[in-house]
């Protein structure tokens, strides 16, 4: 419950017109995203918690293996930015669908290696696409990431108010170093 | 030289093989011609010295005049189609583009990604931008926006419900607030755009949508703010980024509103996405 105070507060201030409707000056707007991003580190949390308690239960004698697996957000996917992606060659998506009925969707990720694989739970490999990430024309600061593509899957039948995840493995993968190193 | 076709027979959007623009869809098997653009309006400068004299600004969508400009009339794109999905990268100057998608498994709706900004200001005008949709929908003056999220609203141009108006600002007195979805419909044809966030938004013409999706101006419009809606970040002017997704149907049939509830929940409750480093886990070990 403590951990989702900062989340109540942030949709407490939010209730005010110029969170939602963009007329506020761009300092007030990054103090908002400073105040949201609080929120969502803190319900990563709880996240991390709950998903790790669904895991849990299927294989009780695993508990502890598994209550150490990380499980983070990436807030800036919606610029094709994700520094977990940057720096892994394998990595797990675990999609989680908040409607009570059944869901299919598509996952977008930002890469930058040449070609991957994608496994559902049970082994299957899915078809997978890499669509090129648009580049700018003008240089400007702002997304920081290696990645040129986004991989892009079919997350068929997510449960209700469930989850399922896939592992990506990747080849060909350019590591990148410090200089993608993510600012705050 | 062949137009692009995102979709299938059911359901699709036919673009122009050269410049990506929307031409026409099809919708429930039934085709209607409909177009997209961006274009802009000039901020209007005013002397605040009374109301009637505001400039345009944080809080006020005052045009000068009342025609928008067009972004660009020489659009390139090109298009990228594959097992999942389909779409267009469409360039319409340095400071805006959009990418067009269409995924193919149990989709009946088309998704528009732009891209705009830093809005260029060197010539000293003030600039509000918007993707405007044409169809041949005859609509008849109406549109209709939800109000966060409680019920579609109908409106009807340079009208009001409860007063006799007398409309002296044709653009902005018809701007409505969208925060999720605006929709025509002719018949039994209904045609919506959903939203990614609250815009504004109107049907300046029968046929016609428009929502607004970035400005930047040189004016304070004396609501209080004190300075003028010109932002920069890194030294350069506001970059925004965002999504509409078409979709329609039959309105008899409850296709068209099947298909955006649906869609909605998809976009507004969407899937959360979670990650985690395997570097040293086998496929094998995290099964």
């Amino acid at each position: 419950s403590v951990d989702l105070n900062k989340m109540r507060e942030a949709m407490g201030i939010m209730q005010h017109h110029d969170a939602v409707t963009g007329t506020e000056r761009q300092k007030v707007a990054s103090d908002y995203a400073r105040v949201l991003f609080e929120g969502f580190e803190e319900c990563g949390i709880i996240a991390q918690a709950a998903i790790n308690k669904l895991i849990a239960n299927k294989k009780q004698s695993e508990v502890s293996r598994v209550d150490a697996v990380p499980i983070k957000s990436c807030l800036l996917l919606n610029i094709s930015q994700c520094d977990i992606l940057d720096y892994s060659n394998q990595f797990v998506v675990t999609v989680y669908n908040p409607l009570s009925h059944r869901v299919s969707h598509y996952v977008r990720v930002p890469v930058s290696g040449a070609s991957y694989t994608v496994q559902d739970p049970t082994g299957k490999q899915l078809k997978i696409q890499l669509v090129p990430i648009p580049q700018p024309v003008i240089e400007i600061p702002g997304r920081v990431s290696p990645a040129t593509m986004e991989l892009v899957f079919y997350a068929k039948d997510l449960p209700p108010l469930g989850f399922r995840s896939y592992y990506i493995s990747g080849s060909n993968h350019i590591h990148h170093t410090s200089k993608y190193k993510i600012h705050p | 030289g062949r137009d692009v076709i995102l979709g299938n027979t059911k359901f699709n959007a036919v673009l122009d093989w050269e410049t990506g623009s929307l031409k026409s869809m099809v919708l429930d098997r039934t085709k209607f011609s409909v177009s997209q653009d961006f274009y802009y309006y000039k901020g209007y400068i005013g002397d605040n010295k009374e109301f009637v004299n505001r400039s345009s600004g944080a809080y006020i969508f005052r045009p000068n005049g009342s025609e928008a400009l067009s972004v660009s009339s020489t659009k390139k794109s090109s298009t990228y189609k594959g097992d999942l999905v389909d779409e267009t990268h469409i360039k319409w100057s340095d400071w805006l583009s959009q990418v067009v998608r269409y995924y193919k498994e149990d989709t009946y709706h088309v998704e528009m990604e732009w891209l705009a900004g830093p809005i260029p200001v060197d010539d000293n005008v003030g600039k509000e931008i918007i993707s405007r949709f044409k169809s041949d929908l005859l609509s008849d003056g109406l549109f209709y926006t939800d109000s966060n999220g409680r019920e579609m609203l109908e409106r009807k141009r340079n009208f009001r419900p409860t007063w006799s108006v007398n409309i002296k600002e044709p653009v902005s007195a018809n701007y409505y607030p969208v925060t999720s979805r605006i929709t025509l419909r002719d018949g039994d044809k209904e045609f919506s755009i959903l939203t990614d966030r609250a815009q504004g938004g109107t049907s300046l013409n029968n046929g016609e949508v428009e929502l607004m999706v970035h400005r930047r101006l040189l004016h304070d419009d004396a609501f209080g703010v004190s300075e003028a809606l010109n932002e920069t970040a890194f030294g350069h002017g506001l970059v925004a980024i965002g999504k509409h997704w078409l979709t329609g149907g039959n309105i008899s049939s409850g296709t068209a509103a099947q298909r955006t509830r649906s869609l909605q929940q998809q976009v507004l409750l969407s899937p959360w996405l979670f990650f985690t480093p395997a570097d040293n886990i086998s496929f094998t070990e995290w099964v």
